[in-house]
């Protein structure tokens, strides 16, 4: 464990404890992407396969309870819960993430680290979760006004991958044998497609303006 | 024993 990891696993805690914060207190989701909470629900499922099998740390299997059980706790608020689900944008939240899902398996069955259930699967969980964040990107330029929280959400949501990618290289320098090209590329694609919305945020938070990005 | 390094990245 490094602290660039140490801070990425954090941040990507933060991101997800701002989401549950804005549903569970004001009861509201309003401008989150359903489809975007189902993709990581699914990318967590497939990833952590091995929770009960490949005990890395307790710190590790804490984690991945707290991951596994927030995403599927928000989905289930967004399509469940009577005052949650009234504020979901349903018409604005459109992209047919069926489409994201399908290319991802395709591509893990082709490119993995070895072609066993279990590795597939995490490949499969690693291209998901580089392309999880589109429907949330594309619901964000249709709603106008985007509150606080979720726009802090979506910040705290790349910058735990931009975390990871100093962690990577920390650990290709530290460690002889550490090579995992697949996660590398997908990881690096995940944060490159954050880059305009961080500009915007950033912009937004400089000029001291609401964030607002361009249609 | 399986040969396959568990992933120990969240």
């Amino acid at each position: 464990m490094n602290i660039f990891r140490l801070a990425g696993d954090m941040t990507h805690l933060m991101s997800v404890l701002v989401l549950l914060l804005k549903i569970h207190t004001i009861k509201s989701c309003a401008g989150i992407s359903l489809k975007t909470q189902e993709l990581y629900a699914l990318v967590f499922a497939t990833r952590y396969l091995d929770i009960f099998t490949d005990f890395i740390s307790v710190y590790n299997t804490i984690m991945k309870l707290i991951f596994l059980g927030s995403s599927f706790s928000i989905v289930w608020y967004m399509r469940r819960h009577k005052l949650v689900r009234r504020s979901y944008d349903k018409e604005q939240d459109t992209f047919r993430h069926f489409f994201l899902v399908l290319p991802c398996l395709l591509l893990a069955l082709v490119m993995n680290e070895k072609f066993t259930f279990k590795e597939v699967m995490w490949a499969f969980s690693l291209y998901l979760e580089a392309v999880a964040i589109l429907p949330q990107l594309v619901l964000l330029q249709r709603t106008k006004n985007i509150d606080n929280l979720t726009g802090q959400y979506v910040f705290l949501l790349g910058a735990y991958r931009a975390f990871y990618i100093f962690n990577w290289i920390y650990r290709y320098f530290t460690e002889p044998h550490y090579v995992h090209w697949i996660t590398w590329i997908s990881g690096l694609v995940q944060t490159l497609l954050y880059a305009d919305f961080f500009y915007y945020y950033f912009n937004s938070w400089k000029n001291n303006v609401k964030l607002h990005l361009p249609a | 024993e399986d040969n396959e390094t568990p992933h120990d990245e969240l």
